[in-house]
């Protein structure tokens, strides 16, 4: 039974791809079965995972647009149990090419049905889109990541109320998986103001672990390696391992 | 004779509307008249700049969907000489809704063809979408806050074909204004290795003024204020006052 989990926030720069990427790296670590899909059409997760432009194939427009088969559209990273189906700019296009389809929400769950994998972790683009409200109607839960910031906070009610409006239409068995701060930095009072105000208001929604701001995250991409490869010792990925451990936990897997 | 300059990176979290905000305030400081549309259905430009969301009445929905007059949908700020046309969350349906549109890339341009500021900054959202792709085509110039990360730089060339695209299609007039570095941290490898690649890549349209990381910018939009009211004194106030004095030079109002 694959758990599918949206990792998304509309708000742009919050570190969805970089929680995909060393979320699902520190899952496939602990020996869980991982499958990526990038449905951002910048394809980052796609870039950060190794697999460049030129050998995106079959891609999630495929999957989603030309009906492509699941099993033709995934390719290896070069981390072991840690698979992706990559993201390209012609997804930019999708919300207008598939105005008429009338399972329009439901293309990327009729897609996913056929999954094995452990978890499935599906990488969404800064918007409420159709791209994400497939995304959302896919999934069985859904991961926010939050920068401690001002907007950040400012876009949390806009991004609740579609999850709610997803739960009450396509998707009944949406789940919230939780909030994860990151880019924490302690020392700053607008950080601990928010984390303040996220924990009264979402309480046990929001993962214990913080993900901290650690240059070395920004720099892994540029090497095509998860963090826990590139700097496995780093303040960033100890904590994307500890993010990692603690849904394990929830999820019953230690 | 107006300038239109649209703030435009479809990478999210890069700074457009920190530097529409700051730079808009830092124009109308100099006694320019400065007119902000925010374009992006989370509508931070407009809290930024203390138009909270119960407080929008005719909108850039309205401006451009329902076709109302623009002299009817802009408001005052706190700041003088700076108005804005407010957004919500409506906008992000508006590519749906403008479909069938004949003229739907240009329903921004007429609107602003009335316009009598001397700046007109054009927010936009995190996306290429037809949101977006309005700014351009009304704009005689685009800017590009760009954050010195490597995921930033990858989106880079995507812009510059929509750009392209745009000049051969509806807006042949559009130029680029120039590429700002944003958050730049010198101390910092990455950082100091994108500035030498935009600029070996781009020249001249690299501004020289670079907007350094500052807690101050993040802070500011939680008082609803730019920065040059919240801390004037601070290095990103001084930033975006430099990015300011450069414009005006290159526009020669100096
Ligand atoms: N904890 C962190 N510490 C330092 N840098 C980080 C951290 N997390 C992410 N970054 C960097 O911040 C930038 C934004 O992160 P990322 O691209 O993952 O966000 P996103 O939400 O996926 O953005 P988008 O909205 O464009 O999809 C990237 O350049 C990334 O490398
Ligand atoms: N120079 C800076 N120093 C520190 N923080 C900054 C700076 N510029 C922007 N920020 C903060 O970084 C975050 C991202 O900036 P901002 O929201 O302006 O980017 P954006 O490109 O408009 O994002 P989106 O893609 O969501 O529209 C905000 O929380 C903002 O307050
Ligand atoms: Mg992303
Ligand atoms: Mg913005």
């Amino acid at each position: 039974m694959s758990r599918v989990v949206a990792i998304t926030n509309q708000k742009g720069g919050v570190g969805k791809t970089t929680t995909t990427i060393s979320l699902g790296a520190a899952l496939a670590g602990e020996g869980r079965s991982v499958l990526v899909i990038d449905l951002d059409p910048q394809g980052n997760a796609s870039t950060g995972l190794g697999v460049m432009p030129e050998d995106r194939d079959l891609t999630t427009y495929d999957l989603l647009v030309e009906g492509a088969d699941l099993g033709d559209c995934i390719v290896g990273t070069g981390t072991a149990n840690l698979r992706i189906v990559t993201g390209t700019g012609d997804l930019s296009s999708a919300d207008v090419e598939l105005m008429g389809e009338r399972r329009r929400l439901h293309l990327l769950a009729d897609a996913l049905s056929a999954t094995t994998d452990d978890y499935v972790l599906l990488d969404c683009p800064p918007s409420l889109n159709l791209l994400t409200l497939n995304a959302l109607t896919a999934a069985g839960s859904v991961l926010i990541p939050l920068q401690s910031e001002f907007y950040a906070l400012e876009g949390l009610s806009q991004l609740m109320r579609t999850v709610r409006t997803v739960r009450e239409g396509p998707n009944p068995a949406l789940r919230i998986e939780g909030v994860v701060l990151t880019m924490f930095d302690g020392r700053n009072n607008l950080a601990r103001q928010v984390e303040q105000d996220v924990r009264a208001a979402m309480g046990d929604l929001v993962f214990g672990t913080r993900i901290p701001r650690n240059v070395r995250l920004s720099e892994a991409p540029s090497f095509a390696q998860p963090i826990t490869e590139y700097d496995p010792l780093s303040v960033g990925s100890r904590a994307y391992k500890a993010l990692a451990a603690e849904m394990l936990k929830r999820h019953g897997w230690t």
